[in-house]
């Protein structure tokens, strides 16, 4: 299965 | 306090009728650079960045800071109201309430004016890391756009593969499977068709056509579309728009187990 991952994983935030 | 004239209201018609499917609430940030936003969608896989610089306004003035928090619905309603040709002069105070947007024909004497209502939008800022892609693709933002509703057909996502045999786009679906390959090509006649590859490394990602099909609403923008890609980092698609400004969305990959 394929799974979706958040951009949060790769942005942080300010 | 602002005061940001636009030549053409179609400008920002387009930009905002390419973004309001996937953000519907979102800060205007406006400042001395320009008037920039940036907003992910409500399931935080895709980000909206979008940049227009002050040099793309004629005059241009915010004296300091000013956050717009705008409905692009309600926006759209009143972007409508003008005509592309229009002059767009975008007005707010230092601590507005409401921004106004004045429409102005060149043609006719008609001037038109509304008000929208502000709205507080508490909106977290992401920093997004410089990067230097492994792939980076420049081809027809029409082409892009007819891949992606194509393979849409087929299936919910299309794998990406560039190489320096050039770029494949990839789907497999209940019905069967389809790919399109393009490699490098220029024409001297027609630039708007070159498809520029720059390759560093091999790269194979994984994404949401649903997402990508979206993008493409700011094929109209103009007519090329940048991709760039490295391996297990979001997508970038960039549509430049003259005087360095842009509009720009990232999409995380999807990952198999």
């Amino acid at each position: 299965p394929i799974h979706q991952p958040t951009l949060d994983t790769y942005f942080c935030s300010r | 306090m602002l005061e940001a004239r636009l030549e053409q209201a179609n400008l920002l018609k387009k930009v905002v009728d390419a973004i309001k499917d996937l953000v519907q609430d979102c800060n205007f940030d406006c400042n001395d650079s320009g008037i920039a936003l940036q907003a992910m969608d409500n399931s935080h896989v895709a980000l909206v960045s979008m940049m227009l610089k002050s040099e793309s306004f004629s005059p241009f003035r915010c004296d300091r800071n000013i956050a717009l928090g705008i409905n692009l619905g309600s926006l759209t309603k009143v972007l409508r109201c003008a005509q592309n040709e229009d002059i767009l002069t975008l007005k707010a105070e230092d601590a507005p309430d409401v921004v106004n947007l004045v429409f102005e024909s060149a043609e006719t004497d008609r001037i038109s004016e509304y008000d929208i209502k502000l709205m507080d939008i508490d909106q977290e800022h992401l920093g997004i890391p410089e990067t230097e892609y492994a792939a980076t693709i420049t081809m027809p933002s029409a082409e892009f756009q007819r891949i992606c509703r194509d393979l849409s057909a087929l299936s919910e996502s299309v794998s990406i593969e560039c190489s320096k045999e050039g770029v494949k786009f990839n789907c497999q679906g209940d019905i069967g499977s389809g790919s399109i390959h393009l490699r490098s090509h220029t024409n001297v006649d027609k630039p708007e068709l070159n498809v520029e590859i720059d390759l560093t490394e091999p790269v194979s990602l994984t994404f949401s056509l649903k997402y990508l099909v979206n993008f493409c609403k700011a094929s109209g923008l103009s007519n090329q579309v940048k991709l760039c890609l490295s391996n297990e980092v979001p997508l970038l698609v960039e549509y430049a728009l003259s005087n360095n400004s842009y509009l720009r969305f990232y999409l995380a990959p999807k990952i198999g187990d």
